[in-house]
């Protein structure tokens, strides 16, 4: 069954499934560590908070599979029993920063973006998404213990319907403990007031969409021996690791499909219902303009609705004061009707042609030329209905091609018929 | 009663050249 029809075919809102939308891409990293030449790194560690460090180095090498720690690592499967972890470069610190850019492929509405580290969480970072493909960013969430000197943006503001489409920033998660395994989630909707009303909230539909992730690590956290004399067992401890990368979601469809596949260029697109099209399911198909796109809702489908052109034309468009006149029922007004049919529907036989009632209006012979006399009738054009041509005086017949009762035919083509004396 | 149909052939279309079907 499809789930964006009930059973008796009627259609309803349909959602993709929810997934991890990182899972398996390409995430480009702006710095990796031992990617030109094998480097040195160290790890620190202790029992817990305030307990003495220890620290053991190793060598980060591209060259060899069990040295590297490659951007893949971010989005390959997660085993918690064997982390794989992408990592930067030693001590890339503020104001230089690393960034991770991971494009999804197509519009996503996301749930929540999260991070699991393998090193200290940052000091500082800043999640930002796109929805053009990278063109432009829009700030997702800023985290730092300093937020207002970082990113000027107050700590943990409150959050209005009049700045829901705002990042906030917070100090929250951004303990340097744990040293590792230490997790950044951000949820999209969190604490934003129309969340429970998003249905229904353009802004928060909004929001949430996007085609890119961005993650700028601005700050490392350090125990402040960067730069003590023989810094560099101290520096070579200070790095970005990060283990798996998850950005959750559902590919956005706008209710008008209930999964995503690749097209024939192998993008990712929306299997479309409701006679909808495009990417995202975001425009009515072809033909079916009768009312206007909107998204499907969980009491209203709204699924597209082929124009009415009784088999007459194969294109038409949509007209809002119909639309509006019709009570929001029909605005699609045909185009290019087709044998010898006009109207907005097609649904009456163009000046010079009348209706063959032997038919239906969808045949293709419906109308039928009007067939006037060339000197009994005064026009060309007849009756819509009974095909009647308008006779001259004292003419008679449909066609107007005989003299009326009483008239007899005259040699002037302008009174063809005169009273019998 | 059926009236018989116009007779184009009748007509006199001196002056009304203009008027005159082409298959006529």
């Amino acid at each position: 069954p499809d789930p964006c029809y009930d059973e008796p075919g009627t259609p309803r809102r349909c959602i993709p499934d929810f997934v991890n939308a990182a899972f398996g891409k390409e995430v480009r990293a702006s710095s990796t560590c031992g990617h030109k030449t094998p480097s040195r790194f160290c790890v620190l560690s202790s029992a817990d908070k305030g307990a003495e460090r220890t620290r053991t180095c190793h060598t980060c090498d591209a060259s060899d599979p069990r040295k590297y720690h490659p951007p893949a690592y971010l989005t390959d499967l997660n085993n918690p029993h064997n982390l794989t972890c992408w990592q930067s470069e030693n001590f890339v610190q503020f104001p230089q920063n690393v960034t991770l850019t991971l494009s999804l492929g197509k519009k996503f509405e996301v749930t929540y973006v999260s991070l699991q580290f393998c090193s200290p969480r940052p000091e500082s970072m800043v999640i930002y998404k796109s929805m053009d493909y990278g063109k432009t960013w829009v700030p997702f969430q800023f985290y730092s213990t300093q937020c207002r000197k970082m990113y000027n943006k107050p700590n943990r503001a409150v959050i209005t319907k009049q700045n829901e489409q705002e990042a906030v920033c917070t100090d929250s998660h951004t303990d340097m403990h744990p040293l590792s395994g230490g997790l950044i989630a951000f949820s999209t909707l969190d604490g934003r007031p129309s969340a429970h009303d998003f249905d229904n909230s353009p802004v928060l539909q909004d929001w949430v969409t996007a085609t890119d992730i961005k993650v700028v690590f601005g700050r490392l956290h350090t125990f402040g021996d960067e730069n003590e004399d023989d810094s560099e067992p101290a520096r070579d401890s200070y790095f970005y690791s990060v283990s798996d990368l998850q950005v959750g979601g559902r590919c956005k469809c706008n209710g008008h499909a209930s999964r995503c596949v690749k097209d024939r260029e192998g993008s990712l697109v929306c299997d479309c219902k409701h006679n909808t099209a495009g990417p995202e399911c975001d425009r009515c198909k072809p033909f079916h303009y009768d009312r206007p796109w909107q998204r499907a809702t969980a009491r209203e489908a709204n699924e597209c609705v082929a124009c009415n052109c009784n088999l007459h034309a194969r294109r038409c468009r949509f007209n809002m004061e119909l639309y509006k006149l019709s009570g929001r029922k029909s605005g699609g007004v045909c185009l290019n009707c087709r044998h010898n049919t006009a109207g907005r529907h097609c649904h009456y036989c163009k000046e010079g042609f009348y209706r063959d009632l032997s038919k239906p209006i969808s045949h293709r012979k419906a109308c039928k030329a009007c067939d006037c006399h060339p000197v009994g009738a005064a026009g060309k054009t007849c009756n819509q209905t009974t095909g009647q041509c308008p006779c001259k005086d004292g003419v008679a017949g449909v066609m107007c091609n005989r003299c009326a009762k009483g008239y007899q035919q005259s040699r002037s083509p302008i009174a063809p018929c005169i009273k019998i004396p | 009663e059926v009236m018989p149909t116009l007779d184009m052939a009748l007509f006199d279309w001196t002056d009304y050249e203009d008027m005159k079907p082409v298959d006529t």
